[in-house]
């Protein structure tokens, strides 16, 4: 298998900022990834970080046996309605949540283990036409529906043992909304993206819908991956997936952007474009803390120092094929990458 | 970024903005 794996390339001078293949996924079975992810989760009063892979009609759970070697705990196997997107719950153990629907969301599950009656269930969450989620901390979760004129941006908590609780609404823009992210330093703040390329900030307690922002017409339907306050100016991590290449700019793929929220006006901050002669576009991607990866359109996949605003690690199309997904772990610094063909690696950066 | 390019900058934006926004 070693012939299988990618050999990183990096891009700079940072030895210590490595990306090393740690191990690999081998399931059988499994004819395509849709989504990867890592969830706490605790058996027999042992917790232990587990890897969560989804096909569009299964969710599977696996636990590490041995450093290279992972077992598969559990299969659930959902209905017609293909899995479209794994929803990471923060700080959460023993539950998964993921969404279910043919192009758009239509149904949100819960997936967890009963120590009740010993037992792997699912359940129904949500339905409706929903067009983003998020996972908050505290057992949260955030999403926004259009029925008819109308769109609804609703948070539903669960409680420790997977039962959903009230959900509480938060008043709707005009606009629809494309993505959330919380607000790192404002405990009650939530920011969202729409798809005017706006960004508005919500009260979680309240309710209230504070501010909209436009954030300019040079980047089209930027998603928000990442937002923080810091010295009274809110700083966001934004994606263009639609951005076009530009001679100052490069291509780029994320933009930090500082708004200050009294006044809606914003500066740019650092841009991280692709590595220089380095054709493709962003396709997808996702941020934690101030790294950022993303799948491009060449299969490959890029790391990004987001406070350098420089690519550091690129991991190209291996033997086996394109990558399609890339995720960060919620421990410590793993990247975990998926192929089409339902391989996923881990690496540590 | 200077003050001047982005305005007043307020530490306590988000309560200020919960005060003035409809409830």
């Amino acid at each position: 298998n070693e012939a299988e794996q990618s050999t990183p390339v990096l891009f700079d001078d940072l030895a210590e900022e490595n990306l090393q293949f740690v191990s690999k996924l081998k399931d059988s079975s499994s004819s395509c990834a849709v989504d990867v992810s890592t969830v706490w989760w605790e058996a027999a009063g042992c917790r232990e970080l587990c890897v969560v892979t989804a096909c569009e009609n299964s969710v599977s759970l696996w636990k590490p046996l041995a450093p290279d070697h992972w077992g598969k705990v559990y299969t659930w196997q959902l209905g017609e309605i293909p899995v479209i997107q794994i929803i990471p719950l923060l700080d959460t153990c023993n539950l998964i949540c993921i969404a279910l629907g043919n192009l758009e969301i239509g149904e949100i599950r819960l997936l967890l283990y009963s120590s009740e009656n010993d037992s792997f269930k699912q359940s129904l969450v949500k339905t409706g036409n929903i067009k983003a989620v998020l996972g908050l901390k505290d057992r949260r979760l955030v999403s926004s529906s259009r029925s008819m004129q109308e769109q609804e941006v609703e948070v539903v908590s669960f409680s420790e043992t997977g039962r959903s609780k009230h959900g509480q609404t938060l008043m709707p823009p005009e606009e629809t909304i494309l993505a959330f992210a919380e607000v790192e330093g404002v405990k009650d703040a939530l920011l969202g993206t729409t798809a005017m390329n706006s960004i508005v900030i919500w009260n979680l307690k309240t309710g209230q819908l504070l501010k909209k922002m436009h954030i300019g017409y040079s980047y089209p339907a930027s998603i928000c991956h990442r937002a923080y306050s810091d010295s009274g100016l809110l700083f966001v991590v934004l994606s263009h997936p639609h951005a076009k290449e530009s001679e100052s700019c490069g291509n780029p793929a994320f933009r930090v952007i500082a708004f200050n929220p009294k006044t809606a006006r914003s500066t740019g901050v650092i841009f991280s474009s692709l590595p220089p002669g380095h054709a493709g576009r962003y396709m997808e991607g996702e941020v934690k803390d101030a790294l950022a990866a993303a799948v491009l359109s060449s299969g490959a996949i890029a790391v990004w120092d987001l406070l350098l605003g420089r690519c550091t690690a690129l991991l190209p199309p291996g033997p086996a094929g394109s990558w399609a997904l890339v995720r960060w772990s919620a421990g410590g610094s793993g990247l975990l990458a998926g192929r089409g063909d339902g391989g996923v690696c881990l690496y540590r950066y | 970024c200077s003050d001047s390019d982005l305005g007043p900058i307020s530490l306590n934006w988000f309560e200020e903005l919960s005060s003035e926004a409809p409830p």
